[in-house]
């Protein structure tokens, strides 16, 4: 059977989603901390124990799907 | 468990709540009783006492609103975002806002009223988002029975950090 395939990069419309999540709920305070996508990603999956990978995986994904609070996870 | 930036908390234990607007999903009397039940799941462990009033301003103000509704933290639609609180303050401080585009339910599994007010009640008083899974101060929202739903010690040892405990 084939498998499912994930495309390598992230899609624009992925990677907005994601950074419209990561920019609501982990919040960077500092202008000077510049953080990757990724590091921020990683930040995310040690509030929620998953694995740190840094990549939006399928765990990641499905946690960011899910109803929640609208307060931050992290806050200044 | 953790406090909110600088740990906010009300300098008086006698609170006052004020419900401005309803979900249509529920009949208003189980709002009521819903809220009354979620800040008690608060009051029940700490000194912290609720009254209800209607025509005054009220430290914890409650309401249901759609989309963008005047606090700069718009909803956003079904699912997602399902509530807001703001912490112990003047003004703005403790109100809690319900997404209106939510499927609200006092019964069944469908977003539950209950389950969500106490969650964001615990901001109102203090608390900010836990990260022990099963907390009802973690972010996520997961349904539990609410008839027999007991406050998790997480939140119990957060709640009397910021306020002791409750005289027997």
């Amino acid at each position: 059977f084939p498998a499912q395939l994930r495309p390598e990069s992230w899609s624009s419309i992925d990677l907005e989603k994601v950074k419209g999540y990561l920019d609501k709920f982990f919040p960077v305070f500092s202008k000077t901390q510049n953080l990757s996508i990724e590091e921020r990603i990683k930040e995310m999956q040690k509030f929620f124990h998953l694995t740190v990978t840094g990549k939006l995986d399928t765990e990641t994904e499905e946690i960011m799907k899910l109803p929640r609070c609208g307060m931050p996870d992290i806050s200044e | 468990y953790q406090t909110l930036p600088g740990t906010p908390k009300w300098k008086k234990t006698h609170l006052t709540y004020k419900i401005l607007s309803y979900t249509s999903d529920i009949p208003r009397k189980n709002v009521d009783d819903a809220i009354k039940r979620a800040l008690m799941v608060w009051s029940d462990v700490t000194p912290l006492q609720f009254r209800r009033v209607y025509g005054r301003q009220a430290d914890i103000e409650i309401r249901f609103a759609r989309r963008e509704h005047g606090d700069g933290a718009p909803f956003d639609g079904k699912g997602g975002t399902l509530a807001h609180a703001f912490g112990p303050g003047e003004g703005i401080g403790g109100d809690a806002h319900f997404d209106n585009d939510e499927k609200w339910s006092d019964v069944n599994k469908d977003v539950n009223l209950f389950l969500v007010a106490a969650h964001e009640f615990g901001h109102s008083l203090g608390l900010d988002h836990s990260n022990v899974r099963g907390a009802l101060m973690y972010p996520i929202y997961s349904y539990r029975n609410p008839e027999t739903f007991k406050l998790p010690a997480d939140d119990r040892q957060g709640i009397q950090k910021l306020y002791g405990k409750k005289s027997s």
